[in-house]
């Protein structure tokens, strides 16, 4: 028996808004730590991992671990049917082939039953090691998601390279060049305005565009985003999701043969 | 020229 209550129903919908399009299939883990999930891309270069955190939720029933597999887009249309101010519960009996999102409206005036079909997906889990970064970055998310929109109406790839200087964002195509630099910048009125630069060593990576473009649909869930870059390894880009997890994205770099 | 990785082959299967 499953059942989860989450009183701030809207943290799911921005969830799947998240990541229905970089995924289109994948498992949810639920277990005793909270309501999880890790899936790649089609094409195996990007990883999400989502974790909400049992403690986050009003009401948290998980008898025993179990993993559902669900296509991210169908549940995106019905979690679209829930309020935003909706109390959102899923439901799931033992050996079921269905789960039950329940959406109650705040004022208990309208209640409605959504069932979805699971299926089963095939999964791989890939331990992701931990690392020591060379420099880590906590910036805006819409200045995040700003520029990755405006450098990819110029080019196909970002290079991203921090020094003592700032954080570099660079692209390239047929019409130009461009470079945008983000200086540290704490003297802000609002922590959650700051650029922060912590740099161990600088590092300058290449990537696709288009998937930072695809993370930065989870800017929604919070108003600053972390960057974590090591030379030749994937970059870590995190919305942390308040009181009740993270999300993370994973981009594997394009690096020269 | 820069040739995109996978995931995969940085991390490992569990």
């Amino acid at each position: 028996m499953l059942e989860l209550r989450l009183v701030q129903g809207s943290l799911l919908k921005k969830v799947l808004e998240a990541v229905k399009d970089l995924v289109n299939d994948a498992n949810f883990d639920c277990s005793a730590t909270g309501f999880s999930l890790q899936a790649m891309d089609s094409s195996h270069v990007a990883l999400v991992a989502l974790l909400l955190r049992s403690e986050g939720f009003e009401h948290y029933r998980c008898d025993r671990n179990i993993s559902m597999g669900m296509n991210l887009g169908n549940m995106a249309k019905m979690l679209k049917c829930a309020g935003n101010d909706d109390i959102i519960t899923l439901k799931a009996d033992d050996g079921s082939d269905v789960v039950t999102f329940m959406f109650e409206s705040p004022t208990q005036d309208k209640i409605a039953d959504f069932e979805m079909k699971l299926m089963d997906i095939d999964s791989e889990h890939l331990g992701i090691p931990e690392a020591e970064y060379h420099a880590i970055v906590r910036m805006p998310s819409s200045e995040f998601a700003r520029i990755c929109k405006d450098l990819s109406s110029i080019g196909d790839t970002v290079v991203i390279s921090v020094t003592k200087e700032g954080v570099k964002f660079s692209t390239r195509g047929d019409i130009g060049t461009a470079n945008i630099v983000c200086r540290q910048n704490t003297t802000v009125d609002k922590p959650e305005e700051a650029t922060v630069i912590e740099m161990n060593e600088p590092v300058s990576l290449t990537f696709a565009l288009r998937y930072f473009n695809s993370f930065t649909k989870a800017t929604p869930l919070s108003n600053t985003v972390t960057l974590s870059l090591s030379s030749e390894l994937p970059v870590v880009v995190e919305y942390k999701i308040a009181e009740m997890g993270y999300i993370r994205f994973y981009l594997a770099p394009k690096i020269e043969d | 020229v820069n040739q995109q990785r996978q995931i995969t082959a940085f991390f490992g299967k569990k």
